[in-house]
């Protein structure tokens, strides 16, 4: 004898992701449909008052996406959104001469270099909620664990993809710098190919 | 153009480095699991040139473990009387088959036993066991065998000492 199962009735929010208005460019109107991919919701609308505790969405070795909390701990901020540092800013020097500086501890003939880095444009950037990729995220793959796991942050080495779940992967875009012409490419895709196993290695998995 | 790429993306913006990719069962190939190799292609790029090894990261795509066991909706199912039997009928019409043959053999032998006639069979086997086998000198397998004819044993003398 067994008792009757009655399903659950699905839960359903009418909390709906709605198209919303910006402003770009100074003047530009833009209308931003946000999407939801394996529970992470892209270019959601900006909440009026900025939240510095507002979830962030990391990502695990695999691909998948975990969301971050932030916490305030004796007066510090822990588990906080991440700092990107300079490596998505330009950098861009100047160079003056004492004439134009006139300082007191400069030589006449010498001449002063100042690195400005300049922050890129985070129209679309900002849209994302999920870590970027930079290479303090790189990990060290092959047997001995030398070789820097550049471009990529995830998928980790040997990590396991399983059938009907979304991943992500993540590069650092930078990485796609055209030697000839200097510029970062605008425009990249996403392969994936079979390669043929090592017999030594293949069905060593515990399932 | 790649060699052995099952997937190829849409020349996507290179603005937040990232790409979500849903694992599809076909790409399995009917294997548990298959080893690929993840790469970004930038556009400065050619097919021709393309190394998807160079910088690709190597992982596994796999079926994922499987839980044998009846779900709710499975459950919900089953209680509504929807069921998926065919393997059961299919399982028991085997020995019912068998023991149909069995009865029907039975009444055939039963009412068939009057007209039985099998004497001649069992004639030709009781013969067979009541067969002469004839003086063994002339059987064919021993015909040439040097057979000694029997003579008197020798007699012991007893010599004058014994008695």
């Amino acid at each position: 004898a067994r008792q009757v199962v009655r399903p659950k009735e699905k839960m359903t929010t009418s909390e709906e992701v709605k198209p919303w208005l910006r402003t770009v460019y100074g003047s530009q109107k833009e209308l931003v449909t946000p999407t939801v991919i394996a529970g992470v919701t892209f270019s959601e609308k900006p909440e009026e008052t900025p939240n510095p505790l507002k979830p962030w969405v990391s990502l695990e070795h695999d691909g998948r996406p975990k969301t971050i909390k932030p916490e305030i701990n004796k007066g510090r901020t822990k588990k906080g959104r991440p700092d990107y540092s300079t490596y998505f800013k330009t950098v861009s020097s100047h160079t003056y001469s004492y004439e134009e500086l006139k300082a007191h501890n400069m030589g006449p003939n010498e001449v002063f270099v100042e690195e400005e880095y300049i922050d890129e444009d985070d129209t679309y950037v900002s849209l994302n909620p999920i870590v970027r990729c930079t290479p303090n995220l790189y990990f060290n793959k092959g047997l001995a664990k030398d070789i820097r796991s550049e471009p990529f942050c995830t998928p980790y080495e040997n990590s396991r993809w399983k059938v009907d779940k979304t991943y992500f992967v993540t590069w650092y875009t930078r990485f796609f710098t055209d030697e000839n012409s200097g510029k970062v490419a605008d425009k990249v895709r996403v392969h994936l190919s079979y390669v043929k196993e090592n017999p030594v290695e293949k069905g060593n998995y515990k399932r | 153009d790649i060699p052995a790429t099952f997937f190829s993306s849409e020349w996507i913006d290179n603005d937040n480095g990232l790409m979500p990719v849903e694992v599809r069962d076909e790409w399995l190939q009917d294997q548990f699991d298959r080893r690929i190799v993840v790469s970004v292609q930038p556009i400065y790029i050619s097919d021709e040139d393309f190394d998807p090894l160079q910088y690709g990261i190597l992982l596994y795509i796999t079926k994922g473990s499987k839980v044998f066991k009846p779900t709710k909706e499975q459950l919900a199912l089953d209680d509504a009387g929807i069921t998926n039997d065919q393997w059961y009928y299919v399982a028991l019409s085997i020995p019912t088959v068998v023991v149909v043959f069995f009865v029907f053999m039975y009444f055939f032998l039963y009412v068939n036993g009057k007209n039985r006639d099998f004497t001649d069979v069992t004639r030709k086997a009781l013969n067979k066991k009541r067969r002469v086998l004839g003086k063994f000198s002339e059987m064919k397998k021993f015909k040439n065998m040097k057979n000694h004819k029997y003579t008197e044993l020798p007699s012991y003398k007893k010599t004058s000492k014994q008695n």
